[in-house]
């Protein structure tokens, strides 16, 4: 539970750093 | 949505850029961005604040696209010169209402905001030794003429 818990989160963690690379042309 | 306890040193930009909201939407747009940035620094792990960067993250997808047509939000060198102008004349006019003897609750506020300003030019890159002494000043005169009012006094 821990592992996938932590998964999940760095998943999202990403999504919020590609959705602000994003909004600054970034990528 | 209330400022996570984590985030709470964003939460005045985040007001500022409330107050701009119409004065000022490119303004509201990098101070959003500033506390965006800062925030995913501070605290993007625990689940009542990556709800509220996530809102904070959708809010900043609509603001740009109803600025598509503003060049300081689709250039960010341009909104770099547009925020600092800004946090500029905001200071100045502080100044000048301290250099004259006119102290109150306008020219505090507009010290704080100012430093608030510079915080959020670090969106671009780097400040400027320029801004940072800026920064660190306007800060400073805002607690002290504030302090000085509250009790009474009036500040040099």
């Amino acid at each position: 539970t821990g592992s996938v818990g932590a998964s999940v989160a760095s998943a999202e963690q990403d999504e919020l750093s590609q959705r602000l690379a994003k909004l600054r042309d970034q990528i | 949505m209330a400022v996570p306890v984590p985030l709470r040193s964003i939460q005045h930009h985040l007001r500022t850029a409330q107050e701009h909201e119409t004065r000022d939407p490119v303004v509201a747009y990098y101070c959003r961005l500033y506390a965006m940035q800062t925030g995913m620094k501070l605290d993007s792990k625990t689940p009542e604040c990556r709800k509220f960067l996530v809102k904070l993250m959708d809010q900043l997808e609509v603001m740009k696209k109803e600025l598509c047509d503003h060049e300081s939000v689709t250039q960010e060198i341009v909104g770099n010169a547009h925020v600092e102008n800004y946090a500029l004349k905001m200071f100045l006019y502080a100044d000048n209402e301290d250099r004259s003897g006119r102290f109150h609750k306008n020219m505090i506020k507009s010290f704080y905001t100012a430093s608030l300003l510079l915080d959020v030019l670090s969106v671009f890159g780097e400040l400027s030794d320029e801004n940072i002494q800026h920064r660190k000043y306007a800060r400073w005169k805002a607690t002290y003429i504030h302090n000085c009012l509250k009790n009474g006094e009036t500040p040099q």
